[in-house]
C-alpha cells in the first residue's frame, strides 16, 4: 500500500470524529480504496468510513490487506502532523506495522513514523440497500447545535419527519425541548439550505449520547445528511470529496 | 421506556 494524501488534515479529523466510540478497527485496504467498518462496544452504532482511491494522489493498493490499528495509538501520531501537511500511508504485503509520512509543502521537513499493527478479528455486517422514507440534509453545524441542547434536558430524542418538516423534541426531568426545521433554501448562502426529502412521515427516536458523539464529525463538511425509515436504524452522513464519506447508523429505540 | 435496539439486530453478519 501507498497513498499520499494532500492533507494530513483529512484523516486526523476523521480518527478524531470515531476514536471515541471504536477503539480497535481493521482499515481495510483494496485498490478501490481505504475503507472501514466498525460497531461501538455496545453494538447500538455502526461506523462505516469509506476513504475512495480518488481521495489519495497518488494511490497505490496491490494485494487486498486489513490494517488493525489502534485508533488512540493512530490519533498520538496523527497529532504529529501539522494540518496542511502531505501524509502518505505506507504498508507491505503481510505488514507488521503502517508507516505515516508526513512533508511539509512549506518547508523541508519530513517526519516519519510507524504503528504496530494488530491483528483484530471483526464481524462485518452487511448494510442493506434501503429506500429511506425521509432525507434530511442539513447544516452540519445546526444538527450540532440541537443535539447539545437537546441532551441537556434528555438522554433520547424524537426526530419526526412530516410534509410541515422535521421536529427534534426530548422530554425529561426538568421539562420538554423540541426544534423544528423546515425545507429552507438560502439563495446567498446555500450552505444553510434545510432539504426535507419525503415519500412518507417517519417518527423514531434515538439515544442522544451517540448523536452527540456523531457530531464530532461536524468539522469534515458543512452539510450533514440524516436518513430514515420506520424502525431500520438512523443513517447520519458526512459526506467528503471524491465521493468519500463518513457514515453513522444508529439503532432506534423501540417500544413502550 | 423505549428500548435500546441493537445495531445487529438490523444488519446480518457476512
Amino acid at each position: 500500500l501507498e497513498a499520499r494524501l494532500e492533507q494530513a488534515n483529512l484523516l486526523k479529523k476523521v480518527v478524531d470524529a470515531i476514536k471515541d466510540l471504536v477503539q480497535d478497527c481493521n482499515f481495510d485496504c483494496n485498490d478501490s480504496g481505504i475503507a472501514l467498518q466498525a460497531m461501538d462496544n455496545s453494538h447500538v452504532a455502526l461506523v462505516s468510513m469509506m476513504l475512495k482511491a480518488e481521495s489519495f494522489s497518488p494511490f497505490r493498493c496491490d494485494r487486498n490487506i486489513a490494517l488493525g490499528i489502534n485508533l488512540s495509538s493512530l490519533m498520538k501520531v496523527l497529532r504529529c502532523a501539522q494540518n496542511e501537511d502531505i501524509l502518505t500511508l505506507k504498508a507491505d504485503d503481510a505488514p507488521d506495522v503502517v508507516n505515516l509520512v508526513f512533508e511539509s509543502s512549506e518547508s523541508d521537513r519530513l517526519s516519519e513514523y510507524d504503528i504496530k499493527l494488530m491483528d483484530i478479528d471483526q464481524e462485518h455486517l452487511g448494510i442493506p440497500e434501503t429506500e429511506y422514507s425521509a432525507t434530511i440534509s442539513m447544516p452540519a453545524a445546526e444538527f450540532q447545535r440541537i443535539c447539545r441542547d437537546l441532551i441537556a434536558l434528555s438522554e433520547s430524542v424524537a426526530i419526526e419527519a412530516t410534509k410541515e418538516g422535521v421536529k427534534f423534541s426530548c422530554s425529561g426531568d426538568i421539562g420538554n425541548g423540541a426544534v423544528t426545521l423546515r425545507s429552507h433554501t438560502n439563495v446567498e448562502k446555500p450552505e444553510l439550505n434545510v432539504d426535507i426529502a419525503l415519500s412518507e412521515p417517519v417518527a423514531l427516536t434515538f439515544s442522544l449520547k451517540y448523536l452527540v458523539n456523531f457530531c464530532k464529525a461536524s468539522g469534515l463538511s458543512g452539510t450533514v445528511k440524516l436518513c430514515l425509515s420506520s424502525e431500520v436504524p438512523l443513517l447520519v452522513e458526512y459526506t467528503l470529496a471524491s465521493n468519500s464519506y463518513l457514515r453513522f447508523y444508529l439503532a432506534p429505540k423501540i417500544g413502550d | 421506556a423505549k428500548k435500546q435496539q441493537s445495531i445487529s439486530t438490523f444488519f446480518a453478519k457476512t
